[in-house]
């Protein structure tokens, strides 16, 4: 465990109660291989250590902490300042109706996460509406169906020649006509260096006022995950993120990347298949997860 | 790099840099560059464009019979394709079938995924796409009773290949990992060397977490072939060293997109190339 790990790097120092250069490098070098190795990307790890020594050195180290401790509490509170505050909800009163866009790679769990957060909505006692956004993937508007019709909660899926852009404007219409209070756009994965469907999405927020751009990554992202989340935030922009499969054994590093680079907050957490697995996002909980 | 002229410590900075952020994983990394900095000083490399083609020596060193291309060794030959969710095995299975009938093989594509909402059709869409028969049962049958079904017919019927597709799991959930344990021992009634090959998708741009995914999956159904997807996106795959290091399983193919002919075998060479650029 890591703050093992810097007992025994600072067991030199006991009795001096300062921690010096040499052993916070050795400290250091540590933590930058756990935090690489938990997937958080080569430049924030250099950027977040170069803040850590600063703070560690000179600091005297309280009598009744290990300083392995001491080093240990300075890179937590590093990261959870970077991770943010628990969650706050999501923004679905600015526009009626409140209409959300999922948005992220292939396979990251979009279209099971629609129906994870229409199903969190309904028991808000709001009355959702899915909508299949995806004309692409085979069977990706089945998948939306066959999850809306599990949830009782209505899918809006356009004629064989609409558009995305299109199909979600006439959702719009299909959910004021019905009183349907929220919108919930899946679309299809892409990746964030394809011009013509990053495009596509600006298309969409063209057509329909958005209240939430939510971003879905997967837990288990390498080192690519801040590319990919600064290009979706810079092409299309996004608010909220999700991230999923954590109920796996990821070490989720890709959360303080995603965080970092688009200062965008981490709502929800998958944790499951089920339509049910969906959690409120916990920053401190993640950042002890990545600490290892 | 390439505004360099001398081979410093700042260049051998920017290669620990290129390799980490390549997720070929941070220890392999640092061993790698240390073994660099060894070899340029003993092989008195100047050139910055030595010592990159230094690393591709060492990298493509590592990734020594890497390559592997199935060869039909009996029939029906079975290929269950198995992984965690979302990387792109039913896909795979499409592009991978609709390879076998371009060279004239009878394939057989079966619905072992009776879990997830619509898995069922959209391997039905990849079927006719590439041209296979597709073997299915009713959504929540056991997976099992699928294969064993699916495997009888295509023995009787003479098919040349069978690719099995599955749900995908996380190799963290024991009873799916035996699930999967069950489907080989129900292969094995039917036709006893099946399955031939179990081929574990990947997703290229998975950082450390595929390590866990392959040993996990390895340790409960040993796998002989790999695949890595998505790397048409922006990710190198570099786990793809680690992995190969670890656990020598060769790879077969990658995945560059998301139409039918979007399949290539891996090519060691161009994959370290490709790590570089
Ligand atoms: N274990 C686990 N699996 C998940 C989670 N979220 C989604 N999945 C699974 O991940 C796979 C991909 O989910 P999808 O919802 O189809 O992903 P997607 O982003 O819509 O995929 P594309 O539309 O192809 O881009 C499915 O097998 C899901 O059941 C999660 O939180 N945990
Ligand atoms: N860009 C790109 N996308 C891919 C590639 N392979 C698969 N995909 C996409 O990734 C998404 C998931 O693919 P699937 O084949 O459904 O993945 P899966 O492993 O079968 O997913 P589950 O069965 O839900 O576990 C789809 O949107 C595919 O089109 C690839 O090589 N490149
Ligand atoms: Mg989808
Ligand atoms: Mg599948």
């Amino acid at each position: 465990r890591l703050t093992e790990r810097f007992d025994d790097i600072f067991q030199k120092i006991k009795g001096q109660g300062i921690i010096n250069e040499k052993n916070v490098d050795e400290a250091i070098r540590e933590i930058r291989i756990a935090l690489l190795e938990a997937d958080v990307n080569y430049k924030i790890v250099k950027e977040l250590l170069a803040k850590v020594k600063e703070k560690a050195l000179g600091r005297k180290v309280v009598k009744s902490v290990s300083p392995g401790q001491a080093f240990v509490k300075i890179i937590h509170d590093e990261m959870v300042n970077i991770m943010g505050e628990g969650f706050s909800g999501l923004e679905l009163e600015k526009n009626k109706p409140a209409t959300i866009m999922l948005v992220g790679l292939q396979g990251s769990g979009k279209t099971t996460h629609a129906g994870k957060l229409a199903v969190y909505l309904k028991k808000k006692y709001h009355r959702p509406l899915l909508v299949a956004g995806d004309i692409y993937r085979p069977a990706a508007i089945e998948q939306l169906k066959t999850l809306g019709k599990s949830i009782d909660v209505p899918v809006y899926a356009g004629d064989t020649d609409m558009s995305p852009p299109e199909i979600c404007r006439e959702a719009l219409k299909y959910a004021e006509q019905n009183s349907l209070d929220t919108v919930i756009i899946d679309t299809a994965g892409r990746l964030q260096i394809d011009e013509p469907l990053m495009e596509e999405l600006n298309e969409i927020k063209k057509e329909v006022t958005l209240n939430e751009i939510l971003f879905v990554a997967d837990a288990m992202t390498g080192q690519e995950a801040v590319n990919i989340a600064s290009t979706f935030h810079n092409k299309v922009g996004m608010d909220v993120v999700c991230l999923t499969k954590l109920d796996g054994d990821a070490r989720g590093g890709a959360a303080l990347s995603i965080k970092y680079v688009t200062g965008k907050p981490i709502k929800f957490a998958g944790t499951g298949e089920k339509l049910s697995d969906l959690e409120e996002f916990h920053p401190e909980r993640m950042v002890s997860r990545i600490l290892g | 790099f390439k505004g360099k002229k001398t081979v410093d410590d700042e260049l051998f900075d920017e290669m620990e840099a290129i390799l980490i952020q390549s997720d070929l994983g941070v220890t392999p990394a640092l061993d790698i560059v240390e073994d660099m900095r060894k070899q340029a000083r003993e092989r008195k490399v100047r050139e910055p464009g030595q010592l990159l083609e230094l690393f591709k020596e060492e990298i493509l060193h590592l990734l020594e019979g890497s390559e592997k291309t199935y060869a039909f060794s009996s029939s029906p030959f079975v290929f269950f394709v198995i992984g965690v969710n979302g990387v792109g095995k039913t896909t795979t299975i499409g592009k991978l079938g609709w390879q076998y009938v371009q060279e004239g093989k009878r394939v057989m594509i079966v619905a072992g995924d009776t879990f997830r909402a619509a898995a069922v059709e959209q391997l039905q869409i990849w079927a006719e796409r590439a041209g296979c028969t597709f073997f299915s049962k009713p959504m929540n049958t056991d997976p099992s009773a699928v294969i064993y079904e699916a495997l009888q017919k295509a023995d009787k019927e003479g098919f040349d290949c069978v690719l099995v597709d599955t749900a995908g799991r996380l190799h963290t959930r024991g009873n799916l990992l035996d699930e999967l344990k069950k489907m080989n021992r129900v292969a094995k009634k039917v036709i006893p060397d099946a399955p031939h090959e179990v081929v574990i998708v990947l997703d290229a741009s998975t950082g450390q977490n595929a390590l866990a995914q392959v040993k996990t999956f390895h340790e409960h159904l040993p796998l002989t072939g790999m695949v890595i997807t998505k790397l048409d996106g922006t990710s190198k795959g570099g786990i793809a060293v680690s992995l190969y290091h670890d656990y020598n399983i060769p790879i077969s193919h990658i995945g560059i997109g998301e139409e039918v002919e979007d399949l290539r075998e891996f090519s060691a060479k161009d994959f370290v190339e490709a790590l570089f650029l």
